[in-house]
């Protein structure tokens, strides 16, 4: 089931 | 100054209990239209919105603040609301303290620390999604606790038309499978097949302040960070959560 992301990895936030 | 009344003191419970399942802190932004707060919990997994505007509340009066506030402490407090009790929020500057107050039968005061959280101006990012689905929260909620028999994380996925919640363990399965015209599904703007796959218990978490009736607006794309969406008592809540991906 893979490894978990952060949303860091899609957009720029801040 | 800032001062709020809010009807009903459990309603704004159900909000504080959603953050604070992800969160440790927030910084309330209060303005003269109503209360707003974006964080992403430690981990930068999760980003939780929420804005409560000023219709939402019996009374309210506010120039522009900050208020840093411990989350597990407010959710302390808030545990002692009463079922009829209104609740009142106070900013008080001199003693750089939020004042929570229940009134019900009696007048019930805390003097809440505020903490030195700035405002994070965090915005919910614009995401396109392929598909957006109008679900029961109940029966979402459900579905996930399928799943959690089987294992901790879960594929949500669009499939044929199909809005499906899907989980494999080791050596078990579960699916539940919504079709468009379940009487949970209000609506299914579906545009592609999607998969993607996600932690349960964030999913839980995110999910725990909606009643069963509660409408969810839940939008997905493939190993996308899914976001969910709904109301409670005027206030709007929002979330995001990232995927795990195939490496």
């Amino acid at each position: 089931f893979g490894k978990q992301v952060t949303l860091d990895d899609f957009f720029t936030i801040n | 100054m800032f001062k709020a009344v809010i009807s009903e003191a459990k309603e704004f419970k159900k909000i504080i209990d959603a953050a604070s399942n992800l969160l440790d802190e927030i910084c309330f932004e209060v303005s003269e239209d109503g209360i707003k707060a974006r964080a992403m919990d430690p981990s930068h997994v999760a980003l939780v919105s929420m804005d409560i505007p000023k219709e939402a509340f019996e009374e309210y009066e506010a120039d522009v603040h900050d208020i840093g506030i411990d989350l597990e402490a407010f959710k302390k407090i808030m545990n002692r609301a009463k079922a009829k009790d209104k609740l009142i929020l106070e900013l008080d500057e001199e003693k750089n303290k939020l004042n929570v107050i229940f009134k019900g039968t009696a007048r019930r005061k805390f003097a809440l620390a505020l903490y030195d959280v700035s405002s994070s101006n965090l915005q919910v990012p614009d995401i396109e999604y392929p598909n957006e689905i109008l679900i029961k929260a109940g029966a979402f909620v459900d579905a996930l606790k399928d799943a959690d028999l089987v294992n901790d994380h879960v594929a949500l996925k669009v499939d044929d038309g199909k809005f499906i919640i899907y989980a494999k363990g080791d050596l078990n399965e579960s699916e539940t499978i919504f079709e468009e015209d379940s009487e949970d599904i209000i609506s299914m703007n579906i545009g592609e097949n999607a998969r993607s796959t996600f932690n349960l218990e964030y999913l839980k978490d995110m999910t725990k302040a909606a009643s069963s009736d509660d409408i969810l607006k839940i939008c997905i794309g493939t190993d996308m960070p899914v976001k969910i969406e709904y109301d409670i008592g005027g206030a709007n809540l929002t979330f995001l959560l990232a995927p795990r991906i195939e490496s």
